[in-house]
């Protein structure tokens, strides 16, 4: 495997964003890129990111090989690049060892690190291709936002999505909150945007301690799309460059 | 709020 990444900010964020879901994970490398699935401790969330071979340049990995990373540990060596630095990723061919080589941009400062490498027997889970009921765009920073007030209402909140609109709603002890966003097209600035496709409306309750979570990956993408359909596990994903991904899974609640 | 649901209840280990 040999990954050359412009600039070491994604992969830090990436790492950033899920270490606190995920503690121990596969990197799975194969030539269309890196790959990583992972479920939480308690097996309530799942991370999903794909970084496509054509988020690096170049990229070259010869056979498939799992990079099994502390993400503690990673977290760690990641200090030591900052968010210009151009990353590069490799690795042998069964390797014990996986290696980091940050550049500054300016080319006087080469930092080398090597992370030692566990093995990791995880589970897989198959997730099918799914036609949401509801997809809602949004800007990343207004889901964090919802989702930090109203984990301060209530640990739960339940998302409706109509064609009016999508709301988050929280009912605790001191009260009850709601927000809603409607479609909205800004013109000016398509990062705003708030759009709704939906084929019928979705109801439904969610953690807000896992999607407080999920915001970690706030600063990748000025947009989240939240994917919803009754009785399923709710999609976040924070859409990258070049087809890249990083994708939340969160099961429901369900009532009593 | 009701009862969390867990991940593996919908998606199948492959």
């Amino acid at each position: 495997l040999e990954a050359r990444l412009e600039a070491a900010d994604l992969f830090k964020k990436v790492v950033e964003a899920i270490k606190d879901l995920v503690q121990h994970c596969n990197f799975d490398c194969n030539d269309s890129g890196i790959a990583l699935q992972a479920m939480d401790n308690s097996h309530v969330a799942l991370v999903s990111m794909m970084l496509t071979a054509d988020t690096f340049t170049p990229f070259r990995c010869d056979r498939n090989i799992p990079l099994g990373i502390d993400l503690t540990s990673l977290t760690k060596v990641l200090r030591a690049a900052q968010s210009s630095d151009i990353l590069t990723i490799k690795s042998e061919d069964a390797p014990d060892v996986v290696n980091l080589v940050f550049e500054g941009k300016d080319q006087d400062r080469i930092s080398e690190y090597d992370l030692k490498l566990m093995d990791i027997d995880q589970e897989h889970l198959g997730i099918p291709d799914t036609e949401y009921a509801a997809t809602a765009s949004m800007p990343a920073a207004d889901f964090k936002r919802i989702c930090s007030d109203l984990l301060l209402i209530s640990e739960a909140v339940s998302i409706e999505c109509t064609k009016e609109g999508i709301t988050f709603k929280a009912e605790g002890d001191i009260g009850n909150g709601s927000v809603t966003l409607r479609q909205h097209s800004d013109l000016e600035n398509s990062d705003k945007n708030v759009d709704i496709s939906l084929t019928e409306p979705v109801a439904l309750s969610f953690s807000l301690k896992y999607l407080t979570g999920f915001c970690k990956a706030t600063g990748l993408s000025n947009q989240v799309r939240l994917c919803l359909s009754n009785d399923v596990p709710l999609m976040v994903e924070y859409a990258l460059a070049n087809n890249s991904y990083l994708r939340f899974y969160l099961a429901p609640k369900i009532g009593d | 709020g009701g009862r969390q649901a867990g991940i593996t209840n919908f998606y199948a280990r492959s």
